[in-house]
């Protein structure tokens, strides 16, 4: 299973979550504006946190993140 | 499977509550105002739970938390 | 799989009832107006019981519980 | 898989009939009008039945129980 | 799987009848008019036959039993 | 996998026929006008032969058996 | 999986034809005006044919057999 | 899996291409006007080639082989 | 899964490539006008190519091959 | 799961790119106008390229390649 | 499960990025205008970042990349 996420604005940032007893962010993706993230869950990241202006595509639906 | 976590303004809380015969917060996700969460129910995480005024989308629908 | 629920007032209680020979609440979770809580079916958690006015999402349909 | 009760009056009834050679109640769960059980079939339950008055949603469809 | 049988009368019988080589009941459940039964096929239950008026919800549709 | 069959007049029968190399009758099961059997696909049945009136429910479609 | 023939006529025959290497009628089942066959696809019937006037139900479609 | 073969003319031929390194035919059956073969894939049969006029139903759709 | 070919002139070409490092043709079909083949993806078949005017039927939809 | 590619124009190129740590090209297809492949996903290969006038079927939707 | 991506100018980047602890990219491909790439998630690549504009068809929607 994997989320899009298209940056709508410069310094986007999409932060893997650790899966496991610790939650920290194990990696910050930057993405500037156009660009696009096909990101899916591992073994690895059991949560994606999204900061920043973009448009997200999900199995249960779609949202924008950051200011409008 | 998860859910999509979208916050409409600062201070959103979000905890995922442990798996197995005990059930406790084993961490608190802030989110500021339209920051998004992407969360997985996992090994550890068997209950997730909300405070605040959000957008939470799932599976079996849509919801919105916190005071209109 | 999970179900949501929505708090509508303060002090909804909805209870984790256990797997196996035995039916007793393993844990009590509080909820008051707005809050959320996504909760699993789990290998403790055969049965959930909501008292208090909640909305309730989950795959076979969506109910409102407590006194409208 | 899970079946959703919602009691319309005091002292509805939900018996989960063991599952096995023999069928018999290990547990009956009472709800009071607007309470919500939300209960799985699991190892220990293989038929489930309700006296009084609730609404009940299912896979297969929803009914009412009891005297309307 | 299971189906869902709603008594519309007195004295409903639902019987379960056995998997194997041999088919004889091996329970006989009574339901009074708005009793509702929701039971499963176990390896124990191959077979479910309903006597008296009763409304039957299942994968492959509803029917009436009894005489209208 | 099951089939459902609600007999339209009295002395309707539903045959199992062996699974295996021999195809022959393990049980006959009679029923009456209005009786409904639900019946599934077992180790030991692996076709259904229907004889009188009778509405049958599958999962390919629905059709009625006997002489209208 | 299975099929459903409801035969139209007197005398219309099903073949259940062998799995493996050979090909050959194993079975032959005979049907009447009105009765209903429901067969599946089994470790020992890879093939079906029906001769006569019938009905059949089938996950890819219905058809009917024989001279109309 | 399996296709449905309906003749809409005498003579119409079935052959089982054989599953493996080599490709050749394994079987080959004959339908007459109004027969009907259900036929599946098997540990045998990889590919299935139709001469003649038919109707022949799948699960990606509906063709007519032979000449109209 | 399989796909479906009917040739719409004589001397439609049906290649199968091989799975594995190597990609040859292992196996090539000639259909004549009218003909169908219904071909599987197997342990030695990884791509179908086909030329010549024909209807080709899939899952991920239908084109015609050769020219029109 | 595989791809439908059928070309518009003469030689287009369909290239499979390994699966694993390196990714180049093991096979590169040549298709001429009018000409189909139907390409799984295999051990083998991991991603497929399309250059040239071409119609490409997928589960995710239809595109076309090349210059209009 | 795969993504589509088919360049819209010449120049655009598709880079796989690592599964596991490390988030890096272990491979860039360029597509000219017209070129399309089908890239599927594999034991190697956890997720996809493409850069330039691009029309990128997935499971969960569609987006345009790069600047319109
Ligand atoms: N480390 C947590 C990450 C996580 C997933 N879903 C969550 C929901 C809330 C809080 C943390 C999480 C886990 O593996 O479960
Ligand atoms: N520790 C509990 C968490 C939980 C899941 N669903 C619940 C419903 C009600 C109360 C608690 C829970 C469990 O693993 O099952
Ligand atoms: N302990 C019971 C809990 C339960 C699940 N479904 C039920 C229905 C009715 C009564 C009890 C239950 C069990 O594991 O099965
Ligand atoms: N003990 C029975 C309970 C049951 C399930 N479905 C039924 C239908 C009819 C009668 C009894 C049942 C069993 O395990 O199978
Ligand atoms: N004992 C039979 C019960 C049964 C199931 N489906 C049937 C259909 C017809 C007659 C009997 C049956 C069996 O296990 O298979
Ligand atoms: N004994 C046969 C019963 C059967 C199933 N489907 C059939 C179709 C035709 C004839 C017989 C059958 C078998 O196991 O396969
Ligand atoms: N014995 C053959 C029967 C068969 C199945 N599908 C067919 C298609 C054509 C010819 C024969 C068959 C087999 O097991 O495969
Ligand atoms: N023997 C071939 C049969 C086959 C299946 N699909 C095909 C497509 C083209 C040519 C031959 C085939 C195989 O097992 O794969
Ligand atoms: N031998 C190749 C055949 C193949 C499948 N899909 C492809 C796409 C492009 C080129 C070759 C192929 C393989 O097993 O993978
Ligand atoms: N060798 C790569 C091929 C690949 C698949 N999807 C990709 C996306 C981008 C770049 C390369 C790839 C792998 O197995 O994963
Ligand atoms: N190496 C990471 C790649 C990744 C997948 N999804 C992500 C989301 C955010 C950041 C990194 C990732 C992993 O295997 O999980």
């Amino acid at each position: 299973r994997y989320i899009v996420v298209k940056a709508l604005e410069d310094g986007v940032v999409i932060m893997g979550l650790t899966r496991g007893r610790d939650t920290r962010s194990h990696h910050s993706e930057r993405l500037d504006a156009g660009e696009v993230l096909i990101a899916q869950f591992t073994d690895i990241t059991a949560a994606i946190k999204v900061r920043g202006r973009a448009e997200i595509l999900t199995d249960v639906g779609t949202v924008d993140s950051g200011h409008p």
